[in-house]
């Protein structure tokens, strides 16, 4: 029997919103210590690693570890039938083939359940090292999805440039091109708003700039990104859910022409 | 993707 409650569904919309973009489909593996999901886009350019720990549901109950393959899209479907402030509560049998999603409202005055088939999908799990970073740079959320989008206006692939002084995002292409710089604030009574680099050596790398904008469809799961470089390994964006577990993206960098 | 490199050269399979 597997059986995890949140006391507001607001938080499972936020966390599908963040990798429906990149996932057609993925395996929640669920066990004994939470949910995980660790998935590659259809050009194996980047990959969602997502992690829901099991103290942070409202209830949870996993006798027997079990691996749900669901459709994306279908899930999105059933999940956009629940209100913000529903509990939510995800069910299903040992080696079922399907799982419920059992929605209730504040008063208790409205129950609904949705059933749905899983399926069973071959996906690779990728081992990923653990790695001294040379640069880690610790943002607001909306002030990188708004850099992203503003500079994905005029180019494909944005440049990062990390120093120990700030981080610059660079793009060029048919218009011309953009520069935005970011200074390390040291706004210590706003931490929420401060820009913070924890720097080895200086990182210069090229991203696809689709990609990162498919990132910051985590914005709204916390106030704060975390990015991390180091030269000639995947960038990691990392978004914490609060009291849950964290988001990462990892993007593979342009190669060096 | 351009010149876009994948995640399989950088990571093992686990």
């Amino acid at each position: 029997m597997f059986e995890a409650r949140l006391t507001s569904a607001a938080t499972l919309k936020k966390v599908l919103e963040a990798v429906k973009e990149l996932l057609n489909e993925a395996s929640f593996d669920c066990s004994d210590s939470g949910i995980q999901l660790q998935a590659m886009d259809n050009s194996h350019v980047s990959l969602v690693s997502l992690t829901l720990r099991s103290d942070g549901f409202d209830k949870y109950r996993c006798d027997r570890s079990l691996t749900m393959g669901m459709n994306l899209a279908s899930m999105s479907k059933i999940l956009k039938c629940a209100n913000n402030d529903d509990t939510v509560t995800i069910k299903a049998q040992d080696d079922a083939d399907t799982v419920t999603f059992v929605f209730e409202s504040k008063k208790q005055e409205k129950i609904s359940d949705y059933e749905m088939k899983l399926m069973n999908l071959d996906q690779e799990h990728l081992g990923i090292p653990e790695t001294d970073f040379s640069c880690v740079i610790r943002m607001p959320s909306v002030e990188f999805a708004r850099i992203v989008r503003d500079l994905a206006q005029f180019g494909e692939t944005v440049l990062i440039c990390c120093t120990k002084e700030g981080v610059k995002f660079s793009v060029s292409g048919d218009v011309g091109s953009a520069n935005v710089k970011l200074a390390q604030t040291n706004n210590f009574d706003k931490e929420e708003e401060s820009v913070s680099i924890e720097m080895q050596e200086p990182v210069s790398l090229s991203f696809a700039c689709q990609y990162l904008i498919s990132f910051t469809k985590a914005t709204p799961l916390s106030p704060r990104v975390q990015l991390s470089m180091s030269s000639n390994v995947p960038l990691v964006v990392e978004y914490e859910i609060a009291e849950l577990g964290y988001i990462r993206y990892y993007l593979a960098p342009k190669i060096e022409d | 993707v351009g010149n876009q490199t994948t995640l399989m050269k950088f990571f093992t399979k686990a």
